[in-house]
């Protein structure tokens, strides 16, 4: 039996809404320490992996692993159900092929039953190594939707640069380019303003950016995200789900032949 | 010319 219970709902309503672009079908593992996923979008070129822990649930059973095949697609028609208020409580049985949703307004007086069906998923998992980066950023997750949003406009790819003097973006196009340069900020008030950059070697990549602006859809989960790079590898772009888990987003960079 | 690479040539399958 699997059974997890969200007070705060509208948390499990955006995690979906930030994978759902990327993602159209995934194994949803529940094990007795949580919920994660793994998944690659359809070109294989970005890879999401979220984890939600036990703890972070008011109420959470999990009495044998399960790997729940999950269309994405419908996943959000159900949830796009649940009132932002609404508590969410899921539930599997060991062997069946269907996920209960409930959804519970806050003061008790409608509950909502939904049942989706589940898929039999044979997914590739990637082992993804725990590794230092030479370039940490942490900035205001919405500056750097915009910065993904309005660059999107110029050109299809964009350059981050990372250096002690700050990070900085930059496309070009048929029209022209652009830059937008962020710097460090330790002195904003609310810590989700600060722009911190901690940096051992000094890093430039290029990413195709409309896999950044899918990213960007986890935008509401947190005031702040993180991006760690280091030469020739992938760019991991992170937001914490509350004091719960994380979404972690991972692009391939584009290099020259 | 910039080559996009592909995130599984990065990680090993597990």
């Amino acid at each position: 039996m699997f059974e997890a219970r969200l007070v705060q709902g509208s948390l499990l309503k955006k995690v979906q809404e930030a994978l759902k672009d990327i993602v159209q079908e995934a194994s949803w593992d529940c094990t007795s320490s949580g919920l994660s996923l793994q998944a690659m979008d359809g070109s294989h070129v970005s890879l999401v992996q979220l984890t939600l822990r036990a703890d972070g649930f008011e109420k959470y059973r999990c009495d044998r692993n399960l790997a729940m095949g999950i269309n994405m697609g419908s996943m959000s028609k159900i949830l796009k159900c649940a009132g932002n208020d609404d508590v969410i409580t899921l539930k599997a049985e060991d062997t069946s092929d269907r996920l209960e949703l409930m959804f519970e307004s806050p003061k008790g007086e409608k509950i909502s039953n939904y049942e989706m069906k589940l898929m039999d998923l044979d997914c590739e998992q990637l082992g993804i190594p725990d590794q230092e980066y030479s370039c940490s950023i942490k900035m205001p997750s919405h500056e750097f939707a915009r910065i993904c949003r309005d660059l999107s406009q110029i050109g299809e790819c964009v350059v981050i640069t990372c250096t002690k003097d700050g990070v900085q973006f930059s496309a070009k196009g048929d029209m022209g380019s652009g830059t937008v340069k962020m710097s460090q900020n330790l002195g904003a008030e609310k810590e989700d303003d600060q722009v911190t950059i901690e940096m051992t070697e000094p890093v430039q990549l290029t990413f195709a950016i409309k896999y950044l602006n899918m990213f960007t859809k986890a935008t509401s989960l947190s005031g702040s995200v993180c991006l760690s790079m280091s030469n020739d590898v992938p760019l991991v772009v992170e937001y914490k789900v509350e004091d719960m888990g994380h979404i972690k987003y991972f692009l391939a960079p584009k290099i020259e032949d | 010319m910039n080559k996009q690479k592909k995130i599984s040539s990065f990680f090993e399958t597990k």
